[in-house]
């Protein structure tokens, strides 16, 4: 900090002593980072991801296009995996929630693009219909309404991706996504892989820090 | 920039790094395994001021302008050493709801040093 008629604290000293500062430094690089992640502190992890499941959701998530870190006044941005927990289901329709950390986030999130990952096992030479929902909060209350739906046909087995639309971004932007899956035929039963740790569905969002109430200065 | 070595008093660049096994974060930060944090430290006579690292440009030429007009009155210049290259960290880690974010801090690892 430099103050007005004095010198700056790196100034007038030799080269630090290491060892006799390291646990200052520790201390000083972990406040940096829990500071620019927004967090108050460490995480504690409630729900640990198996690492087969890791490895899948990495190997699907694509790096943010080259140069876009220096775009835009240099904005902070994320790229989020969220694990689906399986929600209220049957055999005719299955529910999925994913969570995301809004307010971890000073200014909120805004989220600019949004993939839902789900893994599909089907015999050989068929297809599957089936009815992605998007839910959201009602605008009355806070009771769920379908706010989208895209119809898929999936006709190989494999992972598959469906690109969100804005009603999806929304409601992870405010920190809750619940999707339904409802098939439309019945050629196999269970399509959907759920509960394999390395074929569990996911969200990959991309995100962007604080860019709703944003106050540009020029 | 100049690196530090031992018994340096200009300013030069001091290597640090944070392993996240050593304060124990290797839980949940997947990626990188530690923190090439680095920092800026030493002596910014007034001569040096302006230089290395920060290149000449009109900011530069006016700054060190005033630096020699006032220089009788202030002894250090209110030169300091500090960054003048920085780098984005990039993070993969978990949230605390078990998500897997990936990020770039940008301005988090010094690259270079230099007196302003």
């Amino acid at each position: 900090t430099l103050r007005p008629s004095s010198q700056c604290a790196t100034c007038g000293w030799p080269a630090v002593d290491l060892e006799s500062h390291r646990e200052l430094l520790l201390n000083l690089a972990k406040r940096s980072i829990l500071d620019k992640l927004h967090l108050s502190q460490r995480p504690t992890l409630s729900r640990p991801v198996s690492r087969a499941a890791l490895r899948t959701a990495l190997q699907h998530l694509r790096g943010p296009p080259q140069g876009d870190l220096l775009e835009d006044n240099r904005r902070q941005e994320y790229e989020i995996i969220s694990f689906a927990e399986t929600g209220f289901s049957n055999i005719n329709q299955t529910r999925l929630d994913f969570h995301f950390s809004s307010d971890e986030t000073a200014g909120g999130m805004e989220i600019q693009q949004a993939s839902f990952m789900f893994f599909v096992q089907l015999p050989p030479n068929s297809t599957w219909d089936i009815n992605v929902r998007v839910f959201a909060p009602s605008p009355h209350n806070t009771n769920l309404t379908v706010a989208s739906q895209h119809a898929l046909q999936v006709d190989a087995s494999g992972w598959h991706q469906l690109i969100l639309g804005p009603e999806a971004q929304a409601a992870c932007s405010h920190g809750h996504l619940t999707l339904e899956l409802v098939p439309e035929s019945h050629v196999a039963q269970s399509s959907v892989i759920m509960n394999d740790a390395a074929y569990r569905p996911f969200v990959t969002a991309r995100v962007r820090v604080g860019g709703k109430h944003r106050v540009r200065r020029r | 920039g100049i690196d530090c070595q031992a018994g340096s008093r200009m300013c030069c660049r001091q290597e640090f790094f944070v392993d996240f096994r050593e304060i124990g974060w290797q839980d949940w930060i997947i990626q990188p395994e530690g923190y090439a944090m680095n920092f800026c430290t030493g002596q910014c006579p007034l001569h040096v001021a302006g230089m290395p690292g920060i290149a000449a440009s009109f900011h530069t030429a006016v700054l060190n302008l005033l630096k020699a007009n006032t220089a009788a009155g202030t002894a250090g210049g209110n030169s300091c050493c500090v960054p003048t290259v920085q780098q984005a960290l990039s993070l993969l880690y978990y949230d605390r709801n078990s998500n897997i974010v990936k990020t770039d801090i940008p301005d988090m690892v010094v690259e270079a040093c230099g007196c302003s």
